[in-house]
């Protein structure tokens, strides 16, 4: 069983397979930023010219600025335990136009990034 | 058919919702089904505790919104609106994995599913470690509704989970972010008044607080004046907050209010009730023994039934009755109708602007000690009767006249219906 000790169970500790694996480092960042609509994954065409750690910084950036810590563009201790907070999994922002690239075709749209219109 | 309903237009006639702000309306119908999976229940609660957590974030939703929510188990699945579910890493056919313990705790989608993850450690009403099932579902319910993530604080849409203060409500700027999207809740009402209140304080002082009442069929909600809303958790049943008046569709309310006199009475039909505030109930009898209720033709000789509306005028000291398009002054101390009674109502209340007047069957007049003001409700409006104040600052307006007719929901808020089913939560 799952440990626990109080009658309420409300100390039930998760075991150590079934914890979400935490966001320590630059990937697990990246995918986070990705995953919750921070940035997006651009083609080659689109980012040609431009580092990949500037685009990571913007969104790092635009990141920091929402959580109102400070803009740094760095993963810093405070960003990285703000991307490690519980949350809903619905993605939060929709890019600046100049930004918005279009999603991958296999994923489903979660809510926080619907189509703009249907005919 | 979900897919294909969602693929039709929505309804005209109301704001589909801000491309900029990322909100857009989901539902185009009033009463929306959900339902608990029956196979992705939770392992850390119990099913009742669940199904039941759930009914009150729809219900919260519902006391904001011109929305109600009905629990459905029975129709087919893919009949129902909204479906909640329970599930851990790959889960209920959905493309999204979840993580596991910490980080994301649950996500809700398109076409009305909110799916949690239940490798966290979610919690019930009562306890204060854990994650709030309530307040999640609340949120994700948000998200079905079509609102999206903001940032601003004391939010429920916020997307990080915040722990819980004892009092977790949808704040102001949450309801209009809703009522954006599903509109004002609208709607008559039977009666609405001010109930008075006597306290003593700690010396022994006698002090004199009220209370604002909007009355609808079987239900009722207390307004918060200083705070523009109804009670958390309203509406709720007369019957249980009121015992021994009707039940449902009061016709009117009346407070007796003067020197030597503080009566409260109830009038339904061709019956009236006096209200002990004392006991909080209706008295049974009256001083002489006389039972209640008593027929308006006795109590009030003159006077008809059954009746649209009635007020009590402090200074005259006159209660007027409304009937159709009549208006009955009603004499308390010698307990008879005024002789040159009744007169049409737009004769004794003219219109300032001609035309906009209710004319006939009010729905309710209504005392507010908050304005200073009587205001006369009809439908979905409402029309202010000139005071004293008013006419001081403007001498030209008529004695009684009644301005221009404005809408309820502007400037009571969020009186809003729930599903039947949720009324005594």
């Amino acid at each position: 069983e799952r440990l626990f000790h109080s009658r309420d169970r409300s100390d039930l500790e998760p075991s150590p397979l079934s914890r979400a694996k935490p966001i320590a480092d630059l990937h697990a960042a990246q995918n986070f930023l990705l995953k919750y609509g921070w940035s997006k994954v651009s083609s080659p065409k689109e980012s040609a010219g431009v580092p990949v750690g500037f685009t990571l910084a913007q969104a790092v950036r635009r990141f920091q600025k929402a959580n109102r810590l400070p803009a740094s563009g760095k993963l810093d201790s405070p960003t990285l335990a703000a991307m490690n907070k519980p949350r809903c999994g619905v993605p939060d922002t929709r890019l600046p136009l100049r930004d918005a690239l279009p999603t991958p075709p296999a994923q489903p749209t979660p809510l926080g990034l619907q189509p703009r219109a249907r005919q | 058919k979900r897919f294909l309903q969602m693929l039709l237009p929505k309804s005209g006639g109301k704001q589909e919702g801000s491309p900029d702000t990322g909100a857009s309306r989901a539902f185009s119908k009033k009463t929306l089904t959900w339902r608990l999976v029956g196979d992705a229940y939770s392992s850390q609660l119990s099913g009742d505790e669940q199904r039941y957590i759930f009914r009150l974030a729809f219900r919260m939703w519902s006391e904001v919104t011109p929305l109600d929510f009905r629990e459905d188990l029975t129709a087919p699945g893919t009949m129902v609106d909204i479906k909640l579910g329970f599930g851990r890493g790959r889960h209920l056919g959905c493309p999204r994995v979840f993580d596991g313990s910490g980080q994301e705790f649950a996500h809700a989608w398109h076409l009305g599913e909110i799916h949690f993850d239940d490798d966290e450690h979610f919690t019930p009403l009562s306890s204060d470690t854990g994650i709030s099932l309530l307040k999640v579902a609340v949120h994700e319910i948000g998200h079905v509704l079509g609102l999206p993530h903001t940032y601003r604080v004391g939010s429920i849409m916020q997307p990080n989970y915040i722990p819980q203060e004892p009092a977790f409500e949808l704040d102001w700027s949450d309801r209009k972010a809703i009522q954006r999207l599903y509109g004002s809740c609208e709607g008559s009402f039977d009666i609405v008044f001010d109930w008075i209140r006597k306290e003593r304080n700690q010396y022994g002082e006698v002090r004199v607080r009220f209370n604002t009442y909007f009355f609808r069929n079987s239900w009722y909600w207390l307004y918060e004046n200083r705070n523009n809303r109804t009670r958390y958790g309203d509406p709720l049943q007369i019957l249980t907050g009121w015992r021994g008046i009707p039940m449902q569709r009061i016709d009117a309310f009346v407070h007796v209010w003067s020197w030597g006199k503080d009566e409260r009475y109830f009038f339904k039909g061709n019956q009236y009730w006096r209200y002990d505030s004392e006991n909080d109930q209706a008295h049974t009898e009256d001083e002489q023994g006389r039972s209640y209720p008593k027929l308006i033709s006795e109590g009030f000789p003159g006077i008809p039934s059954p009746l649209d509306t009635a007020f009590y005028e402090r200074r005259q000291q006159l209660i007027y009755f409304f009937k159709e398009s009549l208006v009955y002054a009603f004499d308390v101390n010698r307990n008879q109708v005024l002789p040159s009674y009744p007169k049409k109502m737009s004769q004794v209340f003219p219109a300032i602007m001609p035309q906009n007047h209710p004319f006939r069957n009010l729905d309710s007049a209504y005392y507010s000690y908050t304005h200073n003001a009587i205001f006369f409700f009809k439908g979905n409006s409402f029309w202010k009767v000139v005071s004293d104040k008013d006419k001081q600052q403007n001498s030209r307006l008529p004695l009684n006249g009644l301005f221009p007719k404005q809408s309820i929901s502007e400037k009571w808020f969020d009186v809003c219906d729930v599903h039947t089913s949720t009324l005594n939560m």
